[in-house]
């Protein structure tokens, strides 16, 4: 189903579940339990906004009935911690890239990712400041290089 | 939009909010 405009907003999360959907659905859950609140609120009246949230809603409910056995989706703070391992192993992947001067679109696309993941915790309550210093980060550091990147020069 | 499409929109949110409290209560 076609990302109404006004929902543009919430299309990175939505991609990320899909990339997860067999990798690992409790963040594919997650990132579009997250898309969901966020699209609620930039746009719910709409009668196409709304054909599209409840069709997303649709697909949380299936998808929670289907990992009903799954701490993660259970538990809050499960859910929680292995959001916040997931972020973090792709964010120290990408780090350590990094700093061995390995550069490619992998990497870059691991530090957005990383970034997209912190953001999706903020479902389970506010970030602490050290998530919110690693988003920061990540998401910088993944404009910085993808811009390196695409323009043939070498990232500092 | 006339007072009837206004209430079928916010009734319609409405469920939307009360499914979405639902699938968070039990997390």
């Amino acid at each position: 189903m076609a990302l109404p405009p006004q929902l543009k907003a919430i299309q990175h999360y939505l991609r990320t579940a899909q990339e997860h959907e067999k990798r690992d659905p409790v963040v594919a859950y997650y990132c579009r339990l997250y898309a969901m609140q966020t699209g609620m609120k930039l746009d719910s009246k709409t009668p196409e906004c709304r054909k599209f949230l409840v069709k997303l809603m649709d697909q949380l409910e299936t998808m929670k009935k289907d990992l009903s056995d799954n701490e993660s989706i259970t538990q809050e703070v499960v859910g929680n911690a292995h959001l916040e391992n997931y972020a973090l192993k792709m964010f120290l992947y990408a780090d350590n890239e990094d700093r061995a001067g390995q550069f490619h679109k992998n990497m870059v696309k691991s530090f957005y990712t990383s970034s997209l993941l912190l953001d999706v915790i903020s479902v389970f309550g506010e970030l602490s400041e050290e998530n919110i210093q690693h988003r920061k980060y990540a998401r910088w550091k993944a404009t910085y290089i993808h811009n390196c990147l695409k323009n043939g020069e070498t990232p500092q | 939009m006339g007072s009837v499409g206004t209430s079928v929109a916010s009734a319609e949110q409405d469920e939307l909010s009360q499914r979405l409290s639902r699938l968070r209560d039990q997390i």
